[in-house]
């Protein structure tokens, strides 16, 4: 839950990023969310060391999908001894592209008057599903079919007691959209499209059976490198 | 939904993954 409920999105809980040992007395926790088009690092720093923090600064790494601060981070006030300071930074995706390993990895630089820090942490990928990231159906049936099965994604979501038309509203929250809903052999199949930051788009088919908890969903995409991670990130929406 | 035969493309659509 947390600060990104107000539009339905997934938004992770904070994670320890940089333990306070491993940074002389600085520890790092947060998460990242969509908030009205904008994505942003939600950061707590807090100082457990015994001296004044300042002039903090951040940069990151290249990345699989250019993200890059917006904005310099604004910690205004020197951090005291045992104080902890909340930071919403707002993240750009013009910044320069490497692909990563995991997809999803993003390397952090932070510095304060004392050293540089360095960490890793993991952005779920739906923060990259943008708002008009609903494919035309005609699109959707031509795309579908070009890309070939055997290039299809599939995974299980188990012990998901949601309802299709739950399903749909919990995934819309998330800009993931419903294209089109058939019913056909006792299932209900919902064709779904979403699109990356980067243009990319993502198709899928989720079968959800009324009698049976456990749904089916297919991912078909050009780039089928991402399927994994939009299949894990349909998982944790559902979940949360 | 507008009939514009795109209807009709999903059922086959939907048919043809529910019974492959």
């Amino acid at each position: 839950g947390g600060v990104g409920m107000a539009t339905g999105a997934y938004v992770p809980s904070k994670a320890v990023w940089l333990p306070a040992m491993k940074a002389k007395g600085l520890e790092i926790s947060g998460t990242f969310a969509r908030r009205g088009g904008a994505i942003h690092m939600d950061v707590s720093l807090t100082n457990k060391a015994m001296s004044v923090m300042t002039d903090f600064a951040i940069q990151f790494n290249k990345n699989s999908f250019g993200l890059a601060p917006a904005a310099p981070l604004q910690v205004l006030t020197p951090l005291s001894p045992n104080q902890t300071v909340e930071v919403s930074l707002p993240l750009s995706t013009n910044g320069p592209v490497m692909k990563m390993e995991p997809l999803n990895n993003l390397q952090v630089a932070v510095k304060n008057n004392i050293d540089v820090f360095y960490f890793s942490c993991q952005y779920p990928i739906s923060m990259l599903f943008v708002e008009d990231g609903r494919m035309d159906r005609q699109l959707f049936l031509g795309t579908w079919k070009d890309i070939p099965s055997d290039s299809e994604t599939q995974f299980q979501i188990k012990d998901c007691h949601l309802s299709a038309d739950a399903v749909c509203n919990k995934l819309q929250g998330s800009n993931v959209f419903t294209v089109a809903r058939r019913t056909a052999d006792a299932q209900e199949l919902l064709y779904l499209s979403l699109k990356l930051t980067n243009s990319i788009w993502v198709l899928a088919e989720l079968r959800v059976q009324s009698a049976n908890p456990n749904h089916t969903l297919s991912v078909r995409c050009r780039a089928p490198e991402v399927s994994q991670y939009v299949c894990q990130s349909f998982e944790l929406i559902l979940r949360n | 939904e507008l009939d514009d035969g795109l209807d009709e493309a999903f059922s086959r659509l939907a048919e043809c993954r529910a019974n492959p």
